[in-house]
């Protein structure tokens, strides 16, 4: 089991391992790959050791090798449907984000349930009537489902999207939402990203 | 010193407090706590201990007394402007989420290096010229800047942003960026959300 802490920066190393196949390098120091990450040497030694050992003292890293190693530990090595529900200001953000498409997440459908914006087209789809949800999933097979409704919609959105056969779901919605186990969930907090930010300057004495 | 995982949670519990205001309640038991916050009993009261002691065994915390607690250690008794640099899909949701108003923060300014998007309305301001960021930012004395540009640009923004005054960065652009010691800076990783969720669908066995 890796933790969840690793399993973030070891997303953050896939990306900067990227960037560095793109201008040429073949080898990575973890010196390097640290800075770039953010982090310090240390913790991407330790991080990488939970994907085996691999890396020689002094040599450094095999780029490409590094890479596709933290693509298949973190399950990217196939295309995965998602789906947005509430195709409003920040789904369709979301639905046109090709930092998603990169790492082989496809935007497969948006629902709304506002029956001015059904037919509309954001991103590479057209907006469906949320009454199609359960019948979209269940035929397309979609794993990942984006919440973006008000958070008064986002309990009943999610009980929605685990009926019909979601496996994991991102909820961007400011409420703590409740799923059966066996579903994978996840919670971005926006507004605590200010917050923090605002101890941090209340703290230095702003 | 507050450790930043609690420090998240805090920002949890401030908005459940919320929550229960407008419900009418008066007194919350830890257990209740933890339930909305998606956390046990046990962290709550761990987290609180950093804010010293209330709430008696039994009978639960003053709801009111304990959201203006968490308020005030988070730094926000005070309403703080933020900027936008980078008026495009991400930027523009931002402007218009309503979550940050509900904290103290105020969208005071947007910024866009398009000539095209400048004078266009987004939430309640006009987009600016990117070129009046330092003016404006020394005659609002604003604290806070969100960079929500392209990746190659987002270090280069980061960098106009401390040099006009800025104190905290808010960044979206995947791309790790460097900023002075003393300058306060969160990083939001979107893609990596969705990479986490799909590490966990593989290792079930999807
Ligand atoms: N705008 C942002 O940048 C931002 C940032 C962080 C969090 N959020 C959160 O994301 C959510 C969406 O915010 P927004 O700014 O995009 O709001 P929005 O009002 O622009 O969009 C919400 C959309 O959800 C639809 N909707 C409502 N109930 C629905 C239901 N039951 N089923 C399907 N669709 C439904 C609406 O018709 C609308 O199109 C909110 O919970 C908000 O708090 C937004
Ligand atoms: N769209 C999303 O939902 C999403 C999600 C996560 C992360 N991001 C990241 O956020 C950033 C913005 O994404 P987007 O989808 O809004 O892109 P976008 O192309 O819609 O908007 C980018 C905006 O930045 C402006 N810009 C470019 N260089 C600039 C500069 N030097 N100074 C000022 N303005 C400049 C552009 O004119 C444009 O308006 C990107 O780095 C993206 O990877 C976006």
């Amino acid at each position: 089991i890796i933790p969840e802490p690793t399993l973030v920066r070891l997303t953050i190393y896939g990306r900067c391992l990227n960037d560095l196949i793109e201008e040429g390098a073949t080898l990575v120091a973890s010196d390097e790959l640290a800075h770039r990450a953010g982090v310090n040497a240390a913790q991407v030694r330790k991080d990488l050791s939970y994907l085996g050992s691999f890396g020689r003292r002094g040599v450094g890293y095999d780029v490409r090798h590094l890479s596709d190693r933290i693509a298949t530990a973190m399950g990217l090595t196939k295309e995965r449907g998602f789906i947005i529900v509430g195709a409003g200001r920040l789904g369709s953000a979301l639905m046109g984000y090709d930092g998603f498409n990169k790492k082989g997440f496809r935007a497969a459908a948006a629902f709304d349930a506002d029956i001015n914006k059904v037919g509309q087209a954001i991103g590479s789809v057209t907006i469906r009537d949320i009454n199609e949800l359960s019948s979209f999933v269940q035929a397309n097979g979609t794993e990942i489902g984006i919440i973006t409704v008000p958070a008064s919609f986002a309990q009943s959105v999610a009980d929605s999207l685990v009926k019909a056969g979601i496996k994991a779901i991102l909820n961007f919605a400011p409420i703590v939402i409740k799923v059966p186990a066996g579903i994978r969930y996840r919670q971005v907090e926006l507004s605590s990203e200010m917050e923090v930010l605002a101890h941090y300057l209340n703290s230095q004495g702003d």
